[in-house]
């Protein structure tokens, strides 16, 4: 473990909890992608299986139920409890469009032909582009909430930070994990067009609205 | 590439 890694979760369990905060406090997912927060209940899923049959560390164990109960809650909250809120007609990115080439490339490119590598291969790459949804939804409706542009910047940090933590870890301990960097340098550029607009607007107290 | 190891990371 290193400050790189603990901030990158720290980080991203903010943006969880920023987004669970938004909507209970508003009482609205208006600008919300429901498709998005799906893809990454699926992430979760197929990722942290071995939650029951590994044990790695407290912390490991803590921050997977974490994660899998937020992510659960959301959905609950946008396609349950606050229905009536969720913008439905703007949340219509094409899910078969992500999830078909994913399923492909996990049977391509993984490390074992075995079942859980299959499904941690198939997380890693579909947590790359689960933000896809999200990011379309707001050039929809071409503005985002302030809420919800700082819910996506912890969130695209998240992952960011974890570049800095496979670096460190090649220095440190020749770790090198090609299959999540790889998908982990692409999850971070599909997120430098907001990053662009969240410094340059959001941080100067104007609203994320795009040309 | 690195073989499935200990999956540590979340």
């Amino acid at each position: 473990m290193n400050v790189f890694r603990i901030l990158g979760d720290l980080s991203h369990l903010l943006a969880i909890l920023i987004l669970l905060a938004k909507m209970w406090r508003s009482k609205s997912c208006a600008g919300i992608s429901g498709k998005s927060q799906v893809l990454f209940a699926l992430v979760f899923s197929t990722r942290y299986l071995d939650l029951f049959f590994v044990f790695i560390s407290l912390y490991n164990l803590v921050m997977k139920v974490i994660y899998l109960l937020c992510s659960y809650i959301t959905i609950y909250m946008i396609y349950g409890k606050l229905r009536k809120t969720y913008d439905r007609e703007n949340d219509t990115f094409r899910l078969e469009f992500l999830l078909i080439p994913v399923i492909g490339l996990s049977f391509l490119e993984n490390y074992d032909f075995i079942p859980t590598e299959l499904l941690w291969t198939f997380s890693i790459y579909l947590e790359a582009v689960a933000i896809l949804p999200q990011l379309f939804m707001i050039s929809n409706t071409g503005e985002a909430e302030t809420i919800t542009t700082h819910y996506l910047f912890f969130l695209g940090l998240y992952r960011a930070l974890y570049l800095a933590n496979w670096i460190w870890r090649y220095h440190t301990e020749k770790f090198y994990d090609q299959i999540a960097i790889i998908s982990g340098v692409v999850q971070t550029i599909f997120y430098c067009d907001f990053f662009y607009l969240y410094i340059t607007k959001v941080l100067k107290g104007k609203k994320l609205s795009l040309p | 590439g690195a073989e499935s190891k200990l999956k540590d990371e979340l």
